[in-house]
Order: structure tokens, then C-alpha cells, then sequence
């Protein structure tokens, strides 16, 4: 996955994902795909939450999954959720839950839970910061002014990392992929590198979500695992996604 | 073949916005979730439209798995002991798995497998 919440010059904030998934789930040797990604993305929906007739949150997401994994909380702030490898990782808390210690949260139960109880930016960093979760994963929030993003760098128990936007130093985004900040990613998938270029090309003036969108189409960071890109901006309670395809010649990672 | 190889990157794209071409497939159909609903009915509409595509998705799944264990042991592990977890999951989450297990006809244990493939594929 890849994750970008970035910050205009007057403020404004765009939050963009790309859902990559299906690693190593079967590769389909004669269409150059990859089986379960294939698959995913018939199933793949937008949400809209209400209650009493009105908007909580929206959310893209997979039909028949019940948590989420992508999601804007109109007016309120954005979430997107990537995943983080780690060998302390789900398979232990699953065993954990399985004999009883049941005081972690499910990563996307959290992030619906968060999406529909959470009344503010800082409430939501706050939560998605301190709770227990089954397995480590990255949190990148954005919300509705100036300065309101950051990528939450999480184990199973604590928080390890929150980096924020600081555009007075020149930090007008964050990028999250799936590897930690202050790490270089696997050399055969680094698709940090060519998003930061893109971004940077494109300047924090003439930043937008159409730009962004630009940035998620560019290969590597759209690859043979992207089932949907997101568009996302809080304030507005902007949500739209696209299903995507990488023709060959194509990264399958 | 080279451009298979990493770190291959191309040039970064512009005006690719509003999609179209090769790298869009198709935009994303809108679903109301009213959470007035019962927790049970809440997903009914929206997995009537989708039961063939999630089949066909479980179907894929479990042809990897007893790729793996071709005994069909670890499939028949998720059908028949997953299930007992269920109710271990907070609230709403396991009445809103079983409504949609009911509604899709995909067996309980691999809808609940699916909701927590994420924790499962962590390492």
C-alpha cells in the first residue's frame, strides 16, 4: 500500500491511498496476475454510514468485510491503514485471542470503531495511538487544517513513532508505503522513493488530489497488487475511488 | 522483460485525473450502511448484489489452501473451528459476520477468515 496525506500552500489537506494486496496469494503464470487481487476487486464498494439518516463516515471497502481500511469522517478527518510486517505479528495475537487474552482490538475493527466514535483529529490519533491492537500496523490520518496529518508507526502495544506534517519546515506531507520511516524499504520494493520524487516534482503549490492521483498511477507505486486508489479530503468530506489495472510492462509488487 | 526487475520506476505521470485508459478499470458503486439496522440486516443489500463475486473470491482461497494441505484438513480447520470464535468478537461485528454468512452463503468460518486476513497475513 501506499498512503499520502499532503498539505497545499493555503492549508488545505489531501489525503490518497493505493490498496495493494495479495502477495504471494497465487500468481497467475498466463495473465501475469496476481489470483486474489484479481478477485478482490469486484468486491470492492464505497460505504456510506449513516445514522438517522445522516453521514457518520464514508469508507471504501470490500464487500463482506465488516472493518475498515480506508475511511473520511466528513469534516472531521481522514484515515487510510497500511500494513506493517513484523515477526511479532498478528499470527501471535490471533494465538493470544485464541486462549483467552482478549485485550487487543482487531486492527480494522479499530479503525471502524474510530471512524464512528472518534469527534475530532486528535481524538482519533489519540486512540489509534494508545489501543492494543492483535497485530502492528501504520495509521496515517489526516484531518481538516493546516498541520492535521501524520503516519502512526504502531506495534502490537504501543505506538513507536508519530510523524506529523510540519509544512513551516518544509514537511508539507507524509508517505507512508509498508517499511518504518527511519528505515530504508526492502530494495526490491521500494516504492517510497519514486513517490517522494513525484511529490516533490510536483511541488507543495501546485499540489491537489488530481496530483496526487498522478502520483499513486506512477509505477512502481501502482503495481500488479493495487486493487482501488482513494481520493479523500476531510474538510469536504470528499471520497472517491477507482479501480485499478497495471498493464505490463508492470512491477508485480 | 527487463522493466520486471527493480528498482524499475518510469517518469512520473501527469494528467492522468479524471481516470481513464489502461491503468482505470471502473469507478466503485455507493452503499448505504444504516447502522439503525440491526447489526444482523444491516449488510443484507449490499451482499445480495455481491454473494457470487465474495463465492468466487472464498472459492480462490480455498483452492490455495488445500494447494498447501491438499488433505483439505486446513480447510475443514476454518469451517469447523472458526466458527466457535465468533462470539468472542465485540459487538456488533459478530452479528453483522453471521448476517452476511447467512445472506452470501459462504460458510461462517471463511467469512470470519476473510475479516481477519489482515492479522493473519502480518508476517
Amino acid at each position: 500500500c501506499t498512503s499520502v496525506v499532503a498539505e497545499d500552500s493555503a492549508g488545505k489537506l489531501f489525503h490518497a491511498r493505493n490498496m495493494d494486496f495479495g502477495l504471494f496469494l497465487g500468481w497467475d503464470v498466463k495473465n501475469h496476475t496476481w489470483v486474489v487481487t484479481e478477485y478482490l476487486r469486484p468486491l470492492v464498494v464505497n460505504l456510506d454510514f449513516q445514522k438517522g439518516n445522516k453521514t457518520v463516515f464514508k469508507s471504501t471497502s470490500f464487500a463482506g468485510y465488516v472493518g475498515m481500511l480506508t475511511g473520511v469522517k466528513p469534516g472531521v478527518f481522514s484515515v487510510t491503514m497500511n500494513e506493517r510486517f513484523s515477526l511479532d505479528g498478528g499470527y501471535i495475537g490471533i494465538i493470544e485471542w485464541i486462549i483467552g487474552r482478549r485485550d487487543g482490538m482487531w486492527m480494522s475493527f479499530l479503525m471502524r470503531s474510530v471512524l464512528e466514535n472518534a469527534t475530532s483529529y486528535d481524538d482519533a490519533k489519540n486512540q489509534l495511538a494508545t489501543t492494543k491492537l492483535l497485530a502492528p500496523a501504520y495509521f496515517i490520518l489526516g484531518g481538516n487544517k493546516s498541520g492535521q496529518g501524520c503516519v502512526i508507526t504502531r506495534s502490537r502495544t504501543t505506538s513507536l513513532d508519530i510523524w506529523e506534517i510540519d509544512a513551516k519546515q518544509s514537511q508539507w506531507y507524509v508517505l507512508e508505503t509498508n517499511y518504518d520511516r527511519w528505515k530504508d524499504p526492502f530494495f526490491l520494493d521500494d516504492r517510497r522513493t519514486p513517490a517522494m520524487k513525484c511529490l516533490n516534482q510536483t511541488t507543495q503549490a501546485k499540489i491537489s488530489l488530481e496530483k496526487i492521483y498522478d502520483v499513486l498511477s506512477t509505477k512502481p507505486v501502482l503495481n500488479k497488487l493495487t486493487v482501488y486508489t482513494t481520493l479523500m479530503e476531510a474538510s469536504e468530506g470528499k471520497l472517491e475511488s477507482y479501480i485499478r489495472d497495471c498493464p505490463n510492462p508492470c512491477m508485480p509488487w | 522483460f527487463a522493466q520486471y526487475v527493480p528498482p524499475y520506476t518510469e517518469e512520473c505521470r501527469t494528467n492522468m485525473y479524471p481516470p481513464a485508459g489502461p491503468t482505470y478499470k471502473s469507478t466503485v458503486a455507493w452503499y448505504t450502511i444504516d447502522l439503525d439496522t440491526p447489526p444482523y440486516k444491516r449488510w443484507n443489500q449490499l451482499l445480495s448484489d455481491k454473494k457470487a463475486e465474495l463465492a468466487m473470491l472464498n472459492q480462490v482461497i480455498k483452492d490455495l489452501a488445500n494447494a498447501f494441505v491438499p488433505s483439505g484438513k486446513l480447510v475443514d480447520l476454518v469451517d469447523k473451528k472458526l466458527p466457535s470464535l465468533i462470539e468472542t468478537f465485540p459487538s456488533p461485528f459478530h452479528d453483522e459476520l453471521k448476517g452476511i454468512a447467512d445472506v452470501s452463503g459462504v460458510p461462517l468460518g471463511e467469512v470470519l477468515l476473510f475479516n481477519i486476513f489482515y492479522e493473519v497475513f502480518t508476517v
